[in-house]
């Protein structure tokens, strides 16, 4: 399938959440986003990898503007269930590369994920979809990020 | 913004990777899927959350019968960086609620998490979209899933 990456956004306005070694069982994402959704709370990227010894990570991003409120609905959560802790950074950037086709994306997660490598830029989170591809970088590295993913799926700078 | 769910969707034909406690340094997603790309492995959900301790987690789904080709591809990828360990899934299903207007979706993330917790459902991997909110869980439960979620949102069975 032609790999068909159109265009590069980059995000800077959000922050990521990680709710980490929180416990892995049913119910435990239901109060974490019930939690949110009362406090009104627009909500970006959500991802959960598998976890291991009954216990799991779940990141998002938020707008910064409302990670304290998103903190503070929280914490009481975490210190129910005893288990699991709350990280917080606001010195993110949310880098995709767009286009159709990404179905199979082996081949442009890899073309993506190595243009960031060889810039020395570490994903701290990775999410895709049918027609995308998106990875949480630092702040500081978002334009160049821009730049080297522009130039190894060969757009044109515009 | 009215959430829009208009329907529900379910895969049972993939399974799940996890190279857990990877290092989490820039170049190691790259190594994961040029391998993948080099055997032209259809990848799906690709999703990756925070680390700790230097180490992460990337988790992704392929076709169940491409698991033994991505098994035996990343085998010594794993042993040349001396840390990880590759653990598989292939009784899975990925249920999926989709809709317009996900972008604040912390009402609909918690709709389906709900709807899932209700049913004693754990939810192993998350991913969203604007249009999507994907949770991989027991294939077992798979239609279960789609009974409930249909349900709570209220969608017609079709
Ligand atoms: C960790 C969390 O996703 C849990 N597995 C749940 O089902 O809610
Ligand atoms: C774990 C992996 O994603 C690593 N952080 C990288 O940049 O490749």
């Amino acid at each position: 399938e032609k790999l068909l990456v159109t265009g590069v956004s980059l995000k800077k306005d959000e922050a990521r959440v990680s709710l980490a070694d929180i416990p892995d069982r049913p119910g435990i994402a239901a109060e974490v986003f019930e939690r949110l959704a009362e406090k009104k709370i627009n909500v970006d990227v959500i991802v959960q990898s598998t976890g291991k010894n009954n216990l799991n990570t779940i990141s998002f991003t938020v707008p910064a503007k409302d990670l304290k409120d998103t903190e503070e609905s929280l914490t009481s959560l975490v210190s129910t269930w005893g288990a699991g802790e709350i990280t917080l950074d606001d010195k993110i950037a949310i880098v995709s590369a767009v286009g159709i086709g990404m179905k199979s994306h082996a081949g442009v997660a890899a073309g993506m994920f190595k243009a960031l490598a060889k810039a020395g830029i570490n994903i701290h989170m990775i999410s895709t979809s049918e027609i995308k591809i998106s990875c949480v970088i630092d702040k500081e590295h978002g334009e160049e990020a821009m730049r080297i993913i522009h130039s190894v799926f060969e757009l044109d700078a515009n």
